[in-house]
């Protein structure tokens, strides 16, 4: 069994073992998804193939990108270059969807509200050691999010596509969080202690849904 | 004229054989991180012509054994996977990225003569 190793991760479609380092910790939402998928086969329920369901998408695989950008000085809540090495998906494999999960931390009696308003900004061909971007690129989202708590998703099936179109190594988005005193828009102040715990706390997950033509010759169409 | 039907099940007949896959015991867990394996199953057994009719064949796999029986140099029809199921694997690549894929038709539910 020892020689089919190596068959065995080129089915999985690694070229080589992961180096045995600090397990890396599931994101939630892809546990969820395994989990639910886990139950649903011992059902004997039958899955639709070739296709992401939980994100309406053809498709056989779903990663979750970790962020690897950098907090940015700024007179807003919080300013993030939110980067994704789009490198870990293999030229084989086409990004059919990607949400982009924002998590905002627990929710408790004493932080509820204000409201929040996100803006999410596509930064071209960003570099982790060039610095900050230039200005602001073309908004991909906008939300208002009434009570902040819990995990945020963003769908940027746009931005990823515009990637790799131009063959981007890296997904750059600039996350703009500003707050909104008692609901009115245009009013913005700086709760400190909402805004201190987010840039402590904020994680950043792009899960991306790709398609391998080689495993899926007859993708299901996604639902309307 | 159809044979008559095996009387009684052999278990040299063609079958499902259970066969768990632990990534454990083959050191695969260090980047398979759900499930902790798998059952994957298999299929072995005869395919003689008095069971091709019965045991979950195809059509061909019967005139295979009538052909076998003819022609002992035609190969016999051989006992292959009739139904299969996916299943979804949650592992780690090299690049500290997790990844879900799901794959087709990985697991053994049903063999038959093919």
């Amino acid at each position: 069994l020892a020689l089919g190793e190596r068959d065995f991760l080129r089915f999985l479609g690694l070229d080589a073992a992961p180096p045995p380092r600090q397990p890396q910790p599931v994101p939630r939402v892809l546990q969820k998804i395994a989990r639910e998928r886990e139950a649903a086969a011992d059902a004997g329920l039958a899955r639709a193939p070739c296709t992401v369901a939980e994100l309406g998408a053809p498709g056989d695989a779903l990663r979750a990108l970790p962020d690897r950008g950098f907090l940015l000085p700024s007179d807003s809540c919080l300013q993030r270059l939110l980067s994704f090495n789009l490198s870990a998906i293999p030229d084989r494999e086409q990004p059919t969807a990607a949400e982009l999960g924002l998590d905002l931390g627990p929710s408790t009696y004493e932080e509820l509200g204000p409201a929040l308003e996100l803006v999410v900004s596509l930064v071209p061909q960003p570099g982790l050691r060039a610095g900050p971007p230039r200005g602001r690129g073309r908004a991909v989202a906008e939300q208002s999010v009434p009570r902040p708590h819990g995990v945020l998703r963003v769908r940027l099936q746009g931005a990823l596509q515009h990637a790799a179109r131009r063959q981007w190594s890296r997904l750059g988005l600039l996350l703009d969080v500003q707050v909104v005193e008692d609901g009115e828009p245009g009013r913005h102040r700086h709760p400190r202690a909402l805004c201190a715990r987010l840039r402590r706390t904020l994680r950043a997950t792009l899960l991306v849904a790709t398609l391998d033509p080689a495993r899926c010759r007859h993708p299901a169409r996604p639902r309307r | 004229a159809v044979p008559a039907a095996p009387q009684a099940a052999s278990r040299s007949l063609c079958h499902r054989h259970q066969l768990f896959i632990s990534f454990r015991d083959l050191g695969w867990h260090k980047w398979i991180i759900a499930p902790k394996g798998f059952m994957a199953n298999y299929c072995q057994g005869e395919c003689p012509l008095s069971v091709a009719a019965y045991l979950n064949s195809s059509n061909y796999a019967f005139m295979q054994a009538l052909m076998q029986v003819v022609d002992p140099t035609v190969s016999p029809a051989v006992c292959v996977p009739t139904k299969l199921s996916p299943i979804s694997m949650l592992y780690q690549d090299n690049g500290d990225n997790v990844i879900l894929r799901h794959y087709e038709d990985m697991v053994v539910d049903e063999c038959g003569c093919g």
